[in-house]
């Protein structure tokens, strides 16, 4: 299947608690970013600035994240399907 | 215990009760009578939805509706795609979004208040998590959804799925599993009851249909007792109560397995009997610790013949004399790297050394994989419940199909979870005919053989 990216992103920090998710969402332009409960450190950062559904990858949103050195890893949300049954 | 359907006498006003055939089945709609949740009998004993909350996994709950908004959990409602705390439906002209509502009210509906019909658990709340509404789905907004207020959420419900057009071996992928992962330990640790029921009943009648209905248990006060019960003590009881019924397929018999319990391909242990359920759940003691074992594994390649099957045998001890071992079976895995011209022509079987035997692929016309296969695919069976494992697996992998095919297995790792003690010998029996005594009775005839067995050896080594 043809992969699908979406506006939203699995960040995690090395280290660093919400207000430096927030800190760092607001400065690479996110629209928001909520603590997951089930991953240290883990967050959910969404840009209402990225398309919602689109082909390519953005490249240049995950790069800069991951360029910061507060940053371990920063993931594109890919879609795929659900069917209501 | 069947009772003819008027000896029950559950009044319901609500003006669709009568074609909920699922909980009172009186064969409407060319239905079977009789073969529904007998949630009826739950009803009378006096066990409802009180007290617990159930996550709607959906698009959306229609809180405005009459049956539903008193029973509304607004605290516990949200949407991740779009971070909207007050997530009503998005109702599209065809009503296409409102799905969630109707699947709310399956759940907890209100009873005898004239409006619609009655939820199989009603009194309980619902909180509508919206997901569904979106043309994408994405990992973090299943693991967001499903890891959702777990302090007030007590199940969480979905009722949709991967794609379902036969090709797709799709499922909840990475963070969703981990965040299962996480809520089920933490449950476990903290002893929390969390559980969840899954009924699928598919309907012959014009009326076809195919649901999926939540039924959930915990400390209900409203029936004046707490229930202390672990994820798997409900599959336990699931196991135990549910009843064959009047479930009939010419292609899958029923057949037993090594403890006797009765089981079918299709339709597993059968249908959830509600009535069954609270009673046994009543005086149920949670079951012993459960531990897991890996009992033995192929990693060699193995070529699959066009025709015929490839068989591969495992002999296990079930790491007996180890601290894990496993000596009465629940769930056991095959974890399976296979790769094929044709994945959906692949057929693979598993046998289990008391001769119970599983399918645990069988062939999907519609999958043409050539370039993916299964990259150790945790192929899962219940069927085995409450065997010992001890012994000889028989793995049988073939292909289905009048076009040769080839592929190559590369690894068969065999997973053995389940418990050390015997899980029923502390359960107090009420009816001697039910699946409990049967296998209470066989359990305690082997820990006696085995007993004899140990003081045979004993003496012999003395002498």
């Amino acid at each position: 299947e043809i992969a699908v990216y979406t506006n939203h992103f699995l960040v995690e920090l090395h280290r660093g608690g919400e207000p430096e998710a927030k800190q760092l969402a607001a400065e690479y332009g996110f629209s928001g970013v909520r603590k997951l409960p089930f991953i240290d450190a883990g967050y959910h950062f969404y840009h209402n600035g990225i398309s919602r559904a689109r082909r390519r990858r953005s490249l240049q949103h995950k790069l800069h994240l991951e360029k910061d050195p507060r940053i371990k890893k920063a993931v594109q949300q890919e879609g795929f399907g659900r069917k209501k049954r | 215990g069947y009772r003819e359907i008027n000896e029950i006498d559950i009044n319901m006003n609500d003006p669709l009760f009568t074609k909920q055939w699922y909980l009172i089945n009186t064969g409407q709609a060319d239905g079977t009578p009789g073969l529904d949740l007998n949630v009826a009998e739950a009803w009378e004993l006096g066990y409802t939805g009180k007290g617990v909350t159930i996550g709607i996994m959906d698009d959306g709950i229609d809180y405005l509706h009459p049956d539903l908004a008193s029973n509304y959990n607004a605290k516990a409602s949200y949407d991740f795609s779009s971070n909207d705390p007050y997530p009503y439906p998005r109702y599209t002209d065809d009503w296409f979004n409102s799905h969630g509502t109707r699947c709310a009210g399956e759940v907890s509906a209100a009873a005898n208040n004239n409006i619609c019909g009655v939820g199989v658990a009603y009194n309980s709340k619902v909180a509508g998590i919206r997901m569904l509404d979106q043309p994408f789905m994405t990992d973090i907004i299943e693991a967001s959804s499903i890891s959702h207020m777990p302090q007030v959420i007590d199940i969480y419900s979905a009722s949709w799925g991967p794609t379902d057009n036969g090709k797709t071996v799709d499922g909840p992928r990475e963070l969703t599993l981990q965040a299962m992962a996480d809520g089920v330990n933490k449950v476990m640790f903290l002893l929390n009851k969390l559980g969840k029921m899954t009924v699928l009943l598919t309907h012959t009648g014009d009326g076809a249909q195919i649901l999926f209905t939540a039924l959930y248990m915990e400390d209900f006060s409203e029936a004046g007792f707490i229930l202390d019960l672990t994820w798997r003590d409900m599959q336990h009881l699931t196991v135990l109560t549910s009843k064959r019924n009047q479930l009939h397929d010419e292609v899958h018999q029923w057949r037993r397995n090594g403890v006797g319990l009765e089981f079918n391909h299709l339709f597993g242990y059968g249908v959830l009997d509600a009535g069954a359920m609270v009673k046994m759940a009543k005086d149920w003691k949670t079951v012993p610790e459960r531990f897991h074992c890996v009992g033995g594994s192929i990693q060699e390649p193995e070529k699959i013949p066009s025709s015929g099957k490839l068989v591969l045998t495992l002999t296990t001890d079930a790491c007996e004399g180890k601290e894990n071992f496993v000596r009465y079976l629940e769930h056991v895995q095959a974890v399976i790297t296979v790769n094929s011209t044709r994945r959906g022509d692949l057929n693979i079987n598993m046998t289990s050394p008391m001769g119970t035997k599983s399918i645990l692929l069988s062939r999907r016309p519609r999958d043409d994989d050539s370039k993916v296969g299964f990259d150790k695919w945790p192929f899962m069976t219940t069927h085995t419940w409450g065997e010992d494992p001890r012994g000889t697996w028989v793995l049988e992998v073939g292909f289905v199909d009048s076009m040769p095919q080839r592929g190559v297995l590369k690894e068969w790792t065999l997973m053995l979870h389940g418990t050390q003690s015997a899980p029923y010998i502390d359960q107090i029996v009420r009816d001697y005919q039910s699946k409990l005594a049967m296998s209470k009775k066989e359990e305690l005839e082997e820990e006696l053989d085995e007993a004899v067995e140990r003081s045979l050896k004993s003496i012999l080594s003395k002498n």
